[in-house]
């Protein structure tokens, strides 16, 4: 399994439609201070299922819907899409590329979608089950957080009993 | 339970103490359980020395080593259920340049099995990056993607 | 006791708006007490925006901005009775090329009356400096000061 | 007031006698990651009269004295002194340098000096209030400090009623 590709539209700084292709080995997001690099991290993680407002530093969901500007009105729902290449199957679903998409409303209401199909929370988390992909702590790394590794014991007890060798 | 909990955590140990010695050029890392009668509830504690000092407790450490420490320890876990991508946000801020480049060596010599997404603002790190964006806000409050430069 | 307390807020609160001005190159900020009426247990709100952006709750700034605004309000608490010396570890660590200068610009322009002692790993503000010592440890475990530049 | 120098001596990682010299304006300290830098400003701290293991780094005060290499013996006592020019008497003392020592030996006890003259602690902290210097948290931020300054709401207050502007 490979990441493709990730879109975002609508959400926190990026009102319009914006595409960030992944290649094999190693991308870096570079750029001044408050441009939007971590906006991108959080939008990975909240496409994944990320549930804690805290964690995606905002008080309510609808707050990463983008809020406008002096120049421009706030948008009413915030989309992101993460595009994998499942060719190797590694992923238990039937699709060459799997589309994970995330939408939020005004509303408050929010809906998943793999590959265009409306599906649960629970199907996306399944889905990447045993992959090591996903909300556990140690594939993404938030700003100013990669000291918590040292200092949460509790999870990485949890991790050590989930996992068999 | 305990047997499975034993086996992870020995493969963890060991792997903390390779890839330190790999990030620091040497030295020593350990995870200690306090009591190892009831290892489900023990506490970790974590044991290192940098490559000719004594070893520490974690407080004694400078910033640096510790945030060295700390990545060591992440990659430690994410060799016992590798993940296909790992997105990394300005870990490295706190290195100087020698640790910058032994950090960015693993993550080269790592990146056939994963794929790495590093936010940084050290120039050594974008240096051994095959694909950097840029983000700007050219508009006021509106992020764009600027520039893709891919390397050989 | 609650005039005196009105009159520190009042004058911290003007310094914090002009150094965040001076740091970020414009924008605003402010502390709000958040009961007018009993202000000494009143809790102090920090609302800022930082140039062409709409007033944030701290919540949404990014790193740099975040760090960048700490070190407005530090140097507006300065400003109420100043220290004649300020040391500073690795303060700007979070911060991009742009605001390094303005921090930098800062530093320089308040060094007549404050003697300032920066740890740094940033190539920007040991540009600033009139005087570098670099800290080695050449015998492992032992530190010595080995080099010092005086500027012009 | 100013700052002239500072010596330290058996202190963390300096074990022989190192003395720092303080010019007008800006001073940067420089070097690789663990090579004694924060060390220095733990120093300047420590003679300030700081009380605090924790914002020392420490567990024990006596953790202070250099604890040896493979190549050195631990030593037995750890000594810092930070010498200030005084000739605009701004500090409340008849010296035109006014010279702060601090010692720790391996027993825990403690002395402080002014000008090589044992005094007490409170001696020290009486000499340096009303001018800024000491150890409320505003004269020295530590490493990874820096964010305290926007939580530390309490402080804030205390400092606010504690200056009359
Ligand atoms: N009592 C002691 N005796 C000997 N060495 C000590 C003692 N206490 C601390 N040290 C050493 O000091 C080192 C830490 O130094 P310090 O925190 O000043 O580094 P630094 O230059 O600030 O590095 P960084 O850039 O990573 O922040 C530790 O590696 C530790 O070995
Ligand atoms: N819902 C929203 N609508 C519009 N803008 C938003 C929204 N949420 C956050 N932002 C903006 O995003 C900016 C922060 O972006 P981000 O945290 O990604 O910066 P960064 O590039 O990581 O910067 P740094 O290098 O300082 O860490 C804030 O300044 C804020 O104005
Ligand atoms: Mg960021
Ligand atoms: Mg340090």
């Amino acid at each position: 399994m490979r990441l493709k590709y990730l879109t975002l539209q609508g959400f926190k700084s990026f009102p319009e439609k914006t595409v960030i292709e992944f290649h094999e080995g190693v991308t870096s997001i570079v750029g001044p201070n408050g441009s939007g690099k971590s906006n991108i991290t959080d939008a990975i993680r909240w496409v994944l299922g990320e549930q804690s407002v805290k964690t995606l530093r905002t008080n309510k969901m609808e707050e990463l819907i983008f809020a406008g500007t002096s120049a421009r009105r706030p948008l009413s729902f915030a989309e992101v899409t993460l595009a994998m290449d499942n060719s190797d199957h590694s992923l238990s679903i039937d699709y060459e590329e799997v589309r994970i998409s995330r939408r939020i409303y005004r509303s408050g209401e929010s809906e998943y979608l793999i590959n265009d199909n409306k599906c649960r929370l629970k199907d996306v988390t399944e889905l990447f089950l045993d992959t090591g992909i996903g909300r556990d702590g140690y594939s993404m790394i938030g700003q100013g957080r990669v000291d918590d590794v040292l200092s949460g014991k509790a999870e990485l007890r949890r991790k050590m009993l989930d996992e068999a060798a | 339970m305990q047997s499975q909990f034993e086996s992870s955590f020995k493969f963890i140990n060991e792997q903390f103490n390779l890839v330190f010695q790999e990030l620091f050029g040497g030295g020593q890392a350990e995870l200690i359980l306090d009591d190892s009668k009831d290892v489900l509830n023990s506490n970790i504690d974590i044991r290192v020395s940098p490559p000719g000092k004594r070893l520490q407790n974690m407080l004694a450490l400078s910033g640096g080593e510790r945030c060295l420490t700390a990545i060591a320890l992440l990659f430690a876990i994410q060799k016992l259920n590798p993940s296909p991508f790992c997105v990394l946000d300005e870990v490295e801020a706190a290195l100087d340049e020698a640790n910058i480049f032994r950090f960015t060596d693993y993550i080269l010599a790592n990146a056939k099995q994963t794929q790495y997404i590093l936010v940084t603002h050290r120039r050594g790190t974008m240096e051994a990056c095959q694909m950097i964006y840029g983000v700007s806000m050219q508009e006021r409050g509106v992020s764009n993607i600027i520039s893709v430069k891919l390397e050989n």
